[in-house]
């Protein structure tokens, strides 16, 4: 059988010991392409990771006495899911109604989008980015173009101040990060941290709203 | 990590042949 | 014969010398150079210097270092051992390259070939004599490719001493002949004393006389090669012999440069970048500077 070489969190070790099938690799949208994207969800702690792999060709791995071509690395990393919820609390908006979660968040080529609903704190995750109404005991939401800016811009803001901790090189021009002067940030103009960031969170939200941001 | 592509997956005598190092 | 440097480290070149006779940095000495494993596709090749005054050449003959291609393992260590014992007016110092080292200098991505290898060995080891004080006044080595460029090279390097190169040489000049038996020493007590890296179980060493066309030795090649590492480090993997083996019996491996070769030039409509809508977007730098990209399957 093929063997993958993962990079998880620690703790995540736990997991897969406290429950069988505590880690789930899911496929679910990817919220910037639309495609078809793999997620790993920790069934424990109710969390979300999206996988990222490194591939290069002509790699292949030694895992204990065994050799597996392909050489590829596989990262998974905690992702906001509020990213995900917000394709289809998107796609559901072009209905221009209040409408229960669970009829927003249904998708028949990723039917897992379910899990979302399983989301802990979930009703305060979707204040960041929809209007609700309560009826008969029962929420209704609709998106929320402003309060989802709002959301974005804390986003951006929280990745500019996580590109300068880790001296990132968000310089236009191309260069070595060997050859780099220590002060980082301030060869940096702050402009370029805003663009990097708002690049880097584009990656998890569609064309159109990345567009709105960036005016924001 | 090997710089070379070995195709498929299999089992190998890594530990007899193969010793790391730093 | 001590090779227990060798023992701990089989992997690169280990150099023996014995101590320099007094005598031999007073008057002017003949030096001979040879070597041993040269053409077997197992274990290391040796090279060997072997001098002393030129006024006691007649007494390095009488010890009866003939042309060592006659003379059997055992009399050739019967040799050596009376060698050690003269030691007052025969000094003698060895370089042996491991078949690690054979075969990764045939097979660099810039190729050192046997030559070239055997020749920078030779002129190391008559160095190592000179930085010793030996008063080297004439070397006698023999052929090693084309006799007259390796006569001229030795020559530049050393301009002061009066170089022969000859083919046969160790049938002409006792000290090379003498060189000839400490490289056979000590090819043969490396081989037989042989520490594999590999631990590999039940080993037969029975592997012949470790020459190509030698059955025994094909046959435990066959034996012991294994799909994915190909052979013991034991084995001269830049051997024709032993790569035959491994294109046969052994995983195709694939490294990014032998495929570029491979891939034709692309059209040049291909570099046209294709119409924006159909180019899928493409991942933040952030990503694609660390070659990382959106996982779709396992």
């Amino acid at each position: 059988a093929r063997q993958h070489v993962f990079l998880l969190p620690e703790y995540l070790k736990d997991t897969s010991k406290k429950m069988k099938s505590g880690l789930m690799f899911v496929k679910l949208v990817n919220p910037c392409s639309g495609e078809g994207t793999l997620y790993l969800f920790d069934m424990c702690l109710l969390q979300l990771f999206e996988v990222k792999v490194f591939k290069e060709k002509h790699h292949s791995w030694f895992i204990n006495q065994s050799v597996q071509s392909g050489g590829l690395l596989h990262f998974a990393t905690p992702m906001d899911p509020l990213f995900l919820l917000l394709h289809y609390l998107i796609k559901a908006d072009k209905e221009g109604t209040f409408q229960p979660l669970d009829q927003v968040v249904m998708d028949d080529m990723f039917p897992n989008c379910n899990l979302l609903l399983k989301l802990p704190e979930l009703e305060k995750l979707l204040q960041h980015v929809t209007e609700e109404k309560e009826i008969n005991n029962k929420k209704y939401y609709k998106y929320s173009k402003e309060k989802t800016l709002m959301w974005l811009e804390k986003k951006v803001n929280q990745t500019m101040t996580a590109l300068k901790t880790n001296n990132i090189n968000v310089s236009a021009r191309v260069q070595s990060s060997a050859f780099f002067s220590g002060n980082q940030a301030s060869s940096d103009k702050e402009e370029d941290y805003i663009c990097y960031a708002h690049g880097l969170i584009s990656d998890y939200i569609p064309k159109e709203l990345s567009d709105d941001l960036s005016k924001h | 990590l090997l710089p070379c592509e070995v195709p498929g997956s299999q089992p190998a005598p890594v530990g007899r042949f193969f010793t790391p190092a730093i | 014969m001590d090779l227990s440097e060798l023992q701990r480290d089989n992997t690169g070149r280990c150099r023996l010398s014995s101590p320099v006779p007094e005598l031999c940095r007073q008057e002017p000495c003949a030096l001979g150079v040879d070597e041993a494993g040269r053409g077997p596709v197992l274990g290391p090749m040796v090279y060997a210097i072997c001098y002393c005054p030129v006024s006691r050449l007649g007494d390095l003959e009488a010890l009866k270092v003939a042309d060592s291609k006659t003379l059997s393992e055992s009399e050739r260590e019967r040799l050596f051992e009376k060698m050690e014992k003269d030691r007052h007016f025969v000094g003698w110092a060895l370089d042996v390259l491991s078949p690690n080292l054979i075969s990764t200098s045939m097979l660099g991505r810039v190729k050192y070939n046997l030559n070239s290898l055997s020749h920078d060995t030779a002129a190391g080891l008559i160095q190592h004599a000179l930085d010793q004080g030996v008063n080297v006044t004439q070397v006698f080595v023999d052929t090693v490719g084309p006799p007259d460029t390796y006569q001229q090279r030795l020559q530049q390097r050393f301009p002061g001493v009066e170089i022969t190169v000859k083919a046969k040489a160790d049938a002409l000049y006792p000290v090379v002949s003498a060189a000839s038996i400490c490289a056979k020493v000590a090819r043969d007590q490396a081989v037989k004393s042989w520490r594999f890296l590999e631990d590999l179980d039940h080993l037969d060493v029975d592997y012949g006389s470790g020459y190509p066309n030698d059955p025994k030795t094909k046959e435990w090649l066959r034996k012991q090669v294994e799909p994915v590492f190909g052979f013991p480090q034991f084995v001269r993997f830049s051997w024709r012999t032993a790569q035959s083996i491994l294109e046969k019996e052994a995983q195709d491996v694939v490294w990014e440069d032998s495929v570029e070769e491979q891939e034709g030039a692309r059209s040049i409509t291909s570099y046209f970048s294709q119409s924006p809508c159909a180019r899928p977007r493409l991942a933040h730098r952030f990503f694609l500077e660390r070659g990382l990209e959106p996982a779709s399957s396992l």
